[in-house]
């Protein structure tokens, strides 16, 4: 699964996401990323997209939910994300990642995988990218 | 005027054990040239809508994610895919599912989400919708990549074997 959020000179924000699924799924499965809300979702306040295990995504409403907490809670992207991605998916049983964007611009990614591939571009212009948790 | 951002993910469960030097090499230049197309459009003062695309159309082209072409394969052998897109500050989506021919499919959602009154299409629909919107469609062998197909052939001799049905979903890579 791939996926990017982004805030533009107007500071609008969006969000998207692409995904062949999973290996050997069947019977017409379909995960999140398809989903507005699970895998993905933005709002005036928050971008999210989402790469994990879809049916906990899903159950979860992930995507929205990480934006509702920003919206109405007014968690940072960073609490929000914690909460859904290393706190709830996981309680579940589920796992995965995301990234997250705030209209502020404050940049989120969390997963509680070994690694998540993942990269952020900004004001220096200078693509950053990492792939485990200590890079 | 505001700081453009761009943040994208290539996917989560990633595994020190399966990665090489040159695989993450690899990765790691495919996810600075996706920073860089998207964010090419935001510094022309184009909408997040823009960035968001373009860079997922570098991940979706390149085989090494499981997205466009080097997506995984299913049960049945086949390329599926699904892609989603969404604007905040109008709250605007559009999405597809189960597609087999759409080279970008993110390219798909967007054109859902502008030129549709529907939020999400699926399969047969979808790329017939495709067709008549002038988005790019391919034979699905272009999806096809060895490494994937090898994937679903070890999944299926363990489907064969008992393994996956005896442990349970639980023990399955769900990542999607």
């Amino acid at each position: 699964t791939v996926g990017a959020v982004a805030r533009d000179s107007q500071g609008r924000l969006a969000a998207a996401t692409s995904t062949g699924g999973m290996t050997d799924k069947r019977w017409g499965r379909v995960g999140d990323s398809p989903i507005i809300g699970a895998g993905t979702y933005a709002n005036a306040d928050c971008a999210v997209s989402g790469t994990g295990w879809g049916e906990y995504y899903l159950r979860v409403a992930a995507a929205r939910d990480i934006c509702l907490r920003m919206s109405l809670l007014g968690e940072s992207a960073a609490i929000a994300g914690q909460a859904v991605i290393e706190d709830e998916i996981p309680s579940l049983g589920g796992d995965g990642g995301a990234i997250v964007l705030g209209a502020d611009g404050e940049v989120a990614m969390p997963f509680n995988t070994e690694g998540m591939y993942r990269g952020w571009i900004g004001s220096d212009g200078v693509p950053h990218v990492a792939i485990y948790a200590q890079d | 005027q505001v700081q453009p951002l761009l943040v994208i993910h290539g996917g989560a469960g990633v595994e020190r054990a399966e990665m090489t030097p040159e695989r993450e090499a690899r990765a790691r230049d495919a996810l600075a040239l996706a920073l860089r197309r998207g964010y090419a459009r935001l510094q022309a003062g184009d909408s997040a809508l823009d960035a968001v695309s373009a860079a997922i159309v570098v991940l979706e082209d390149d085989p090494l994610f499981n997205a466009g072409r080097g997506a995984v394969f299913t049960h049945d052998g086949r390329n599926e895919l699904d892609a989603s897109i969404m604007d905040g500050p109008s709250l605007a989506a559009g999405a597809v599912a189960n597609v087999h021919r759409v080279k970008n499919p993110v390219l798909l959602a967007r054109a859902v989400m502008e030129k549709s009154p529907h939020v999400l299409l699926f399969g047969d629909g979808a790329e017939q919708f495709a067709a008549e919107q002038g988005i790019a469609l391919v034979d699905p062998s272009y999806f096809r990549t060895e490494e994937r197909w090898q994937q679903l052939q070890k999944a299926l001799k363990e489907d064969a074997a008992g393994k996956r049905a005896a442990t349970g979903m639980a023990t399955l890579r769900h990542f999607g």
